[in-house]
């Protein structure tokens, strides 16, 4: 059997601004988990190196680079799954946390559930002695100016319902993941 | 969004994935990433897959487990991709991108947006790329 292994960086309209650094940070991850592979590591091991070397690369919108919510807070979700017995974990909406894939692990490592989310995400972080980190430490000011852009392209949404005096709702997420 | 598929020396598949969503999405909002069959699946018996894109759409067509049953039915891990792709632009409007690794080590990606960053390793060669049929190659 051969060890492999194959990241994203995630599917949208990547700008050329980005370009670089998005494939220079798939190559550094993919190296990073492979090493762990070639080393006698597992599938699931190599995974979440990969991962947290993504997350940790702000070119990248998942850990350091995530982006912003309507109130201006960093929410995140991760996964993680291994193929022998199908064990699973997961977060969602988790907050102050540097490595969500890592956090994942310890959901499913550590308990017999599959999906922990907000607050109890959170508390099973504390409880598992992972550090909270400030929430300003995972902004990159990129996030900061989409956050304007889109905020500013609602109001401008919300405006023309208020003048042709509909009460609709206001689309208040557009893109991707 | 984030992502990662892997097979061991043993056999062994697994996949995770991460994202901070959407920019000014509504709180408490969860995509397709953490949701698994939408986000990935992986299954020593079939292979890993990993997901990216519009995360409402994904969650609808499960993405990540209609590309695993393609590969039960036999498809290649690239066929299969591409079908899954094919089938949520065709279903649900809506685009996104997979890497998926079949146990046997076949490797497949597919995505219907403007670009996706992917880098792959096997065999001590890196295969790395973001446009559309864009494929650059390197020793390791």
């Amino acid at each position: 059997i051969t060890p492999t292994i194959l990241v994203h960086g995630g599917a949208w309209g990547i700008p050329d601004t980005l370009a670089e650094a998005s494939v220079e940070g798939v190559k550094a991850a993919v190296k990073v988990g492979y090493e762990v592979l070639v080393n006698g590591g597992s599938a699931v091991d190599a995974v979440e190196r990969a991962v947290r070397s993504l997350e940790d690369n702000p070119a990248f919108d998942a850990g350091h680079g995530s982006v912003l919510n309507s109130l201006k807070q960093v929410e995140m979700d991760a996964v993680i799954m291994e193929g022998d017995h199908l064990n699973a974990g997961a977060v969602a909406c988790v907050q102050n946390i540097a490595n969500p894939v890592s956090l994942a692990r310890l959901v499913m490592d550590k308990t017999d559930h599959v999906l922990l989310v907000g607050r109890g995400a959170n508390m099973f972080a504390t409880e598992m002695g992972v550090p909270s980190v400030p929430m300003e430490t995972l902004v990159t000011p990129n996030a900061v100016k989409e956050w304007e852009e889109m905020m500013a392209y609602n109001q401008t949404i919300r405006s023309c319902f208020k003048n042709r005096n509909i009460d609709e709702a206001v689309p208040v997420q557009t893109g991707h993941d | 969004t984030v992502g990662a598929v892997a097979l061991d020396s043993k056999g062994n598949v697994a996949f995770a994935t991460s994202t901070g969503g959407i920019t000014a999405k509504r709180p408490g909002r969860v995509g397709d990433s953490p949701l698994i069959g939408s986000g990935g699946y992986c299954d020593n018996r079939v292979g890993a897959v990993s997901t990216t894109g519009h995360g409402e759409a994904i969650i609808k067509v499960c993405l990540a487990k209609h590309i695993m049953q393609y590969m039960e039915q036999g498809y290649t891990a690239q066929e299969a991709s591409d079908k899954a792709i094919q089938y949520m632009t065709d279903r649900v409007q809506s685009s996104g991108g997979v890497i998926t690794l079949k146990n046997n080590g076949e490797i497949g990606l597919s995505f219907s947006t403007e670009r996706m960053a992917w880098a792959s390793l096997q065999s001590n060669t890196l295969n790395y790329g973001l446009n559309p049929d864009e494929k650059c190659s390197e020793k390791f």
